[in-house]
């Protein structure tokens, strides 16, 4: 453990109860892609099936448990609880055109071709890209809740963080994982456009709003 | 049957 994977790894905890407490204490889901959180489910899913089948540490199984609760309450709530609420007509990125090229790529380039691993794979790639349904969503409504932007923030910050980690066990620990870097720099990637407008405007005490 | 490596990262 290092102290960008500990940062990291509290920044995407920080995100996941962000956005549970936005919906929970607003009781709305507005502006608020229920596909990304779909995904988001999904690759906890089948990158965490490993809780039962080896035990790492005390931590990451704890942290693996409580992704997976809150990525589910949090779905639940969307379309479930406060489904009155949520923006379906705004929602409408094609999640297939995601899924399709991310399942053949992991039966195509992955680290080992075993049920486990390819599932993990699928994960990590998945992951990459699951915040595109909600960042469409926002170009679309041409603005996003401040409250949003915070979740979006620590969320991006998370995998950046995670790209610091990377190099350090590089150095100090000779680990390094190809899929996973590149992966973690296309996630990080797609988060640059909206780092921008967050530091110089959210921060500034602006509303996030889109040239639409 | 492979099982690739043991990944220790959330």
């Amino acid at each position: 453990m290092n102290i960008f994977r500990l940062t990291g790894d509290l920044s995407h905890l920080a995100a996941i109860i962000i956005l549970l407490l936005k919906i929970w204490k607003t009781r709305s889901c507005a502006g608020i892609s229920g596909k990304s959180q779909i995904l988001f489910a999904l690759v906890f899913t089948t990158r965490y099936l490993d809780l039962f089948s080896s035990f790492i540490s005390l931590y990451n199984t704890v942290m693996k448990v409580i992704y997976i609760m809150c990525a589910y309450a949090t779905v639940y709530l969307i379309y479930g609880k406060f489904k009155a609420t949520y923006d379906g007509n705004h929602d409408t990125f094609r999640v297939e055109f995601l899924l399709i090229p991310v399942v053949l790529l992991a039966v195509l380039i992955n680290h080992a071709f075993a049920p486990m691993e390819i599932l993990w794979t699928f994960s990590i790639y998945l992951e990459s890209v699951a915040i595109l349904p909600q960042l469409f969503m926002i170009s679309k409504t041409g603005e996003a809740e401040t409250i949003t932007t915070h979740y979006l923030f620590f969320l991006g910050l998370y995998r950046t963080l995670y790209l610091f980690n990377w190099i350090w066990r590089f150095y100090f620990e000779g680990f390094f994982d190809l899929i996973a870097v590149v992966a973690g720099l296309v996630q990080t990637i797609l988060y640059c456009d909206f780092f921008y407008l967050y530091i110089t405007k959210v921060l500034k005490g602006k509303k996030l709003s889109l040239p639409a | 049957w492979p099982r690739g490596p043991q990944h220790d990262e959330l």
